[in-house]
């Protein structure tokens, strides 16, 4: 599955 | 969390409070872009979508609540305070954000990390966020010389995504994953932006001078 890029960032 | 990032979000935290202390300490937003703030809530609400759905951290959670909760406060404040509003410089901010609200929108259709309502409207803040410095630029220059707050409040907004690129840097060279060209490129440009003003920022605190930009 494709790893949704957690934002983690603000 | 690495050291730049930690500073780059205390550099964007300052600008805010720096703000907020401009407004309520002399009741006035003279210099201050309504526009711009305009478009800082709306880059706030629309990255933040996830803020009750992912839970990442309680500094993450926090801060998101902060920049939502005090820029909400400052466009308030500058539209609806019965004192401060009466000091915004109405006919100086007429910088047209609608288009630069269109632009990124469309752009965000185009370019982003996955086809999702979250992922677009994630991309449209990135996009708006460069550019939502703008109408606070061109009001600047229009109004000749810079108060002492509001100087401050532009030079720490650019020092925070400036910081944030060195937060990529460091997190490409210590993550074997890197996908964030989104904000990275996007960061560049915002803070090239930027670079016109930290010169003459410069050369007025250099010759102690009032800060003049060229109109």
């Amino acid at each position: 599955s494709s790893v949704v890029t957690k934002h983690d960032e603000l | 969390m690495n050291i730049f990032r930690f500073a780059g979000d205390m550099f964007h935290l300052i600008s805010i409070l720096v703000l907020l202390l401009k407004i309520y300490a002399t009741k006035s937003c003279s210099g201050i872009s309504l526009k711009t703030q305009e478009l800082y809530a709306l880059v706030f609400v629309t990255r933040y979508l996830d803020l009750f759905t992912d839970f990442i951290s309680v500094y993450n959670t926090v801060m998101k609540l902060v920049f939502i909760g005090s820029t909400a406060a400052i466009v308030w404040c500058m539209q609806w305070h019965p004192v401060v509003k009466r000091s915004y410089d109405r006919e100086l901010d007429t910088f047209r954000h609608y288009f630069l609200v269109g632009a990124c929108f469309v752009l965000a259709l185009f370019l982003h990390e996955n086809f999702t309502f979250q992922e677009i409207f994630w991309a449209f803040s990135i996009y708006l966020e460069a550019v939502a410095i703008l109408p606070q630029l061109v009001l600047l220059q229009r109004s000749g010389n810079v108060d002492n707050l509001t100087g401050q409040y532009v030079f720490f907004l650019g020092a925070y995504r400036a910081f944030y690129i060195l937060n990529w840097i460091y997190r490409y060279f210590m993550e074997q994953r890197f996908s964030r060209w989104i904000s990275c490129i996007s960061g560049l440009v915002q803070t090239a932006l930027y670079a016109d003003f930290f010169y003459y920022y410069f050369l007025s605190w250099k010759n102690n001078a009032k800060l003049h930009l060229p109109a």
